[in-house]
């Protein structure tokens, strides 16, 4: 463990608690992507199956439970209690050609042949572009409650921090995985758009209003 | 061929 890898973890969780509060408190989950959503609870199921099998650390453990549940949550608050605030138009992003490619590339680029280390290569790919149908819905709807950019933004910070923590773990313990490191570089380029907006609007106080 | 990953990483 190092410092951008904690950083990365808790940036994550942060995004994570951010969703759920603007959902409970505001009752709505008007902005939100549910199609992203879902994308997130296969990309944790897929790749915490582990979960029951290998024990890495406590740290480890508990992240993983606190990732699946909270995605639950999030689902069951989206398409169960608040339903009703559902955006279904804006969130038409067609996520069978962000999951079937993934299946594809996972069945040829992947370091082993076993289903774990399938799902898991899967699980990766899938979490690259998982955020595509958020940013579908807030390019559609042409602007984000500053709530969900400060979502988008812990979200999005956590898979730099990501890249920091892989940078130093290549210099420290020579430890690399092109895999994790190619996806990643994919997942924070998605945001790249995402960030200069938020840098220079949001944090200015402006709504986070797209160029029309 | 590239280290293992142990999966160790959330």
């Amino acid at each position: 463990m190092n410092i951008f890898r904690l950083a990365g973890d808790l940036s994550h969780l942060l995004a994570i608690i951010i969703l759920l509060l603007k959902i409970w408190k505001t009752r709505s989950c008007a902005g939100i992507s549910g199609k992203s959503q879902v994308l997130f609870a296969i990309v944790y199921l897929t790749r915490y199956l582990d979960l029951f099998t290998t024990y890495i650390s406590l740290y480890n453990s508990i992240m993983k439970i606190v990732f699946i549940a909270a995605s639950g949550a999030t689902l069951y608050l989206m398409y169960v209690k608040f339903k009703a605030t559902y955006d279904h138009n804006h969130d038409s992003f067609r996520i069978e050609f962000l999951l079937i490619p993934c299946v594809i590339l996972a069945l040829i680029i992947n370091h082993d042949f076993t289903v774990m280390e399938i799902l898991w290569t899967f699980s990766i790919y899938l979490e690259s572009v998982a955020i595509l149908p958020q940013l579908f819905l807030v390019s559609k709807t042409g602007e984000a409650e500053s709530i969900t950019s400060h979502y988008l933004f812990a979200l999005g910070s956590y898979r730099a921090l990501y890249l920091l923590n892989w940078i130093y773990r290549y210099m420290a313990e020579s430890h690399y995985d092109l895999i994790a490191i190619f996806a990643g570089v994919v997942q924070t380029i998605l945001y790249c758009d995402f960030f200069y907006l938020y840098i220079t609007k949001v944090l200015k106080g402006k709504k986070l209003q797209l160029p029309a | 061929q590239q280290t293992k990953t142990d999966k160790d990483e959330l």
